[in-house]
């Protein structure tokens, strides 16, 4: 309760009208910025409960199309949860990263019954590179349509399968984090 | 092309699996379809040229473009500049920010059929339908709003349309209402002094849609966030999805309305939702649906334990 009380304290502070309009001085709109992160941080939390395991994250930087999971992992899974009363057709567009040597990406994406997915992956739009800030290595976006009924929540699978196929050194490349360039133009050289 | 080219390079030699993308010369028309909705582009410009959906045809034009801010000095009235509490352009009609043809990129697959559209290096935009829908989504991203030459400016998104709109079009109301009926240079409650400020004196708060419509079409625009929106002729609708201006309005903030990240100007990415249906039909129900969808947006959690 103390955790969603924060985001609910601070949504209230967020309805001061300066807040929804803009009109406060930089440093003001800053911290409105500071108060609703570590109250999304801490909502974030009870939602991973309910999803039955801490390790759930939040991705925040997907609007500017970077996350960490997505780009790092060759497996992962998304939970997706609608918060409306209706059933929605929620097109995920999950940033993924491709070897940019000339790697086709090829993902497959599975319900909790094990269906597959139709998916595509497609080049992100050049000018999501341009944002100032984003440090995303992905040059692709994976998406699907998730159809979630109304407050309701479904999980989906996500594999890369190229990543299968081209054995441990390369997997072990895209399952983690390369720590730096060097590290990484050896991989690709091995690849 | 120092900071972009090798990444452009980068780019160039990858290859998506599933669906095609590859540059295409401003000069050919091209129609684009999902057996629900069909778009045009137009050949030349390499523009938003029509829409249709369940056989209503609409000719559209949509572009991104720019007002600049009216500078100013902080005093009250003669020299009060367009800031956080008012828009105040110079002009009373935007320009375009190019005028050249877009350069475009086409994705197209089974799922998902997009057109990347570049106006500038700093104002693109995605055209994107899904199969199984009926709306034609927009995705901006606008930033950093150059500022070297001294002016302030404020981006709009412009559609032009062949529909009689009669200087009237409907903002949303979170649900409440069945929307507010807005009439150019005009108020209920009192009366407006004509042409003091064009442009501004027409301006909106838009929170959840914003339609046009006469007999034969009504066309809505769903937004993903508040912007302010107006339709300075017949047939148009503008909404303003980004503003940087250098001067305060002297309302109060005693700043300018220049929010930098690391050094440069904010940049931001958004979405509308184009709806075209006939007017006060089942359409419209879809629309207000699709409303309540773009509000409660999904929320999404990743695991990479990979444990279902």
């Amino acid at each position: 309760m103390q955790r969603l009380n924060d985001l609910r304290n601070f949504i209230g502070i967020m309805q001061h009208h300066d807040a929804v309009t803009g009109t406060a001085k930089q440093h003001v709109t800053d911290d409105y910025y500071r108060m609703i992160h570590l109250g999304i941080e801490q909502a974030i939390k009870v939602v991973a409960k309910t999803l039955g395991s801490e390790n759930w994250s939040y991705c925040a930087l997907l609007n500017i199309s970077q996350c960490e999971i997505t780009e790092y992992s060759a497996a992962f899974d998304v939970a997706v949860y609608n918060p409306g009363s209706q059933a929605t057709d929620f097109p995920v567009r999950l940033p993924i990263y491709a070897d940019p040597a000339g790697n086709d990406p090829l993902y497959e994406v599975k319900d909790s019954e094990g269906n597959i997915v139709q998916s595509e992956v497609f080049l992100l739009p050049f000018s999501v590179h341009n944002i100032p800030g984003r440090t995303s290595r992905a040059l692709h976006q994976l998406v699907f349509l998730a159809n979630i009924p109304g407050l309701s929540s479904r999980t989906f699978s996500v594999r890369n399968i190229a990543a299968d196929s081209v054995g441990a050194i390369v997997k072990k490349w895209i399952s983690y984090k390369v720590v730096d360039e060097a590290e990484e133009n050896m991989i690709v050289k091995r690849y | 092309d120092d900071v972009l080219g090798s990444k452009l390079e980068m780019r160039d030699s990858v290859q998506s699996k599933k669906g095609k993308e590859f540059p295409v010369p401003p000069h050919e028309s091209r129609i684009f379809t999902n057996g629900l909705i069909n778009f045009t582009l137009d050949g030349g410009s390499g523009l938003l040229s029509s829409i249709e959906v369940e056989g209503i045809k609409l000719n559209v034009k949509q572009e991104l473009m720019y007002y600049i801010g009216h500078p100013g000095n902080n005093s009250e009235f003669e020299f009060r500049a367009s800031g956080a509490y008012i828009f105040r352009p110079l002009q009373q009609s935007p320009s375009p920010i190019t005028m050249s043809p877009v350069s475009l990129v086409y994705v197209e697959g089974d799922l998902v059929q997009e057109v990347h559209q570049v106006f500038d290096s700093w104002a693109t935009q995605v055209l994107r339908i899904y199969k199984g829908r009926k709306d034609l989504e927009i995705e901006w991203q606008v930033g950093p709003i150059p500022v070297e030459d001294g002016f302030g400016r404020e981006i709009v998104s412009k559609i032009t349309t062949d529909i009689a709109s009669q200087g009237e079009f409907i903002t949303g109301t979170n649900g409440r209402e069945e929307g507010i009926l807005r009439k150019r240079d005009f108020r209920n409650d009192y009366s407006l002094e004509e042409n003091y400020e064009p442009a501004s004196q027409n301006y909106y708060p838009v929170t959840s849609s914003v339609s046009i419509e006469d007999e034969s079409a009504r066309l809505s625009v769903l937004v993903d966030r508040a912007q302010g929106v107006s339709s300075l002729a017949d047939g148009e609708l503008e909404l303003m999805v980004h503003r940087r201006l250098l001067d305060d309005d002297a309302f109060g903030v005693d700043e300018p309305l220049d929010e930098t990240a690391f050094g440069v100007g904010l940049v931001a990415r958004g979405r509308h939702r184009l709806f075209l249906t006939a007017p006060n039909d089942l359409g419209t129900k879809a629309v207000r649906l699709a409303e309540k969808t773009e509000f409660y947006q999904p929320l999404l959690m990743f695991s990479n334990e990979t444990k279902l």
